[in-house]
């Protein structure tokens, strides 16, 4: 799945 | 992933790392605030729900696992450990956490990218993230003498943030599809300002090679 930009950072 | 972004996950890391140094060797958690603490539970088990549907990286799913580990077995040690929740300042660490987490809700149900249910949660999240070290700033208020750990602690905290804004502007200019919505630029930011005070007595205090204290 694709994943938002912001949301490959914890 | 940048240098910025990685510093910023580090300092993350080592504060955790510092304050659960105190917690299992020291056996003490004084100074530290349980609010604060539970908040950031509720932050990670929030913003996490996608853990095990999407993934991103090994290194993501390793530190998420991590966080969400680390920070309920600190809410444990404060709340159950024989000797550990002996020293939790429960007279001085009196705000009141549904104060923050009531409005953060509410403004994650009013401004969020799409309304389902994890992304409302994601948002929220990131709002209380963004406020939740304030019953730790308003405890090390009342505190006097506050010990080296846990200044540390909240130096590399305040140190995360500060790289995290790195990486954002960093991304800004070089990734082309990352485009931070202006609501997570403010709540980032806002978090960040937080610190400014505490940074100010905390490199003070190290420059003077003083004790930290700060102003009622």
């Amino acid at each position: 799945t694709k994943v938002a930009a912001a949301k490959d950072e914890l | 992933m940048n240098i910025f972004r990685l510093a910023g996950d580090m300092t993350h890391l080592m504060s955790i790392v510092v304050l659960l140094l105190k917690m299992h060797t020291i056996k003490s958690c004084a100074g530290i605030s349980l609010k604060t603490q539970e908040l950031y539970a509720l932050v990670f088990i929030t913003r996490y729900l996608d853990i095990f549907t999407d993934f991103v990286s090994l290194y993501n799913t390793v530190m998420k696992i991590f966080f969400l580990g680390t920070s309920i077995s600190i809410v444990w040690y404060m709340r159950y450990h024989k000797v550990v929740k002996q020293s939790y300042d429960k007279d001085h660490d009196t705000f009141r956490h549904y104060f923050l987490i009531l409005p953060c809700f509410l403004l994650a149900l009013i401004i969020n990218d799409e309304f389902t249910f994890r992304e409302v949660l994601w948002t929220f999240s990131l709002y209380l993230e963004a406020v939740a070290i304030i019953p730790q700033l308003v405890l090390l208020q009342r505190t006097k003498n506050i010990d080296n750990l846990t200044g540390n602690y909240v130096f590399f905290l305040g140190a995360y943030r500060g790289l995290y804004i790195l990486n954002w502007i960093y991304r800004y200019f070089t990734d082309s599809h990352y485009r931070r919505k202006g609501i997570t630029w403010t709540s980032g930011i806002v978090q960040t300002l937080l610190y400014a005070d505490f940074f100010y007595y905390y490199i003070r205090s190290w420059r003077r090679n003083e004790r930290l204290n700060l102003p009622a």
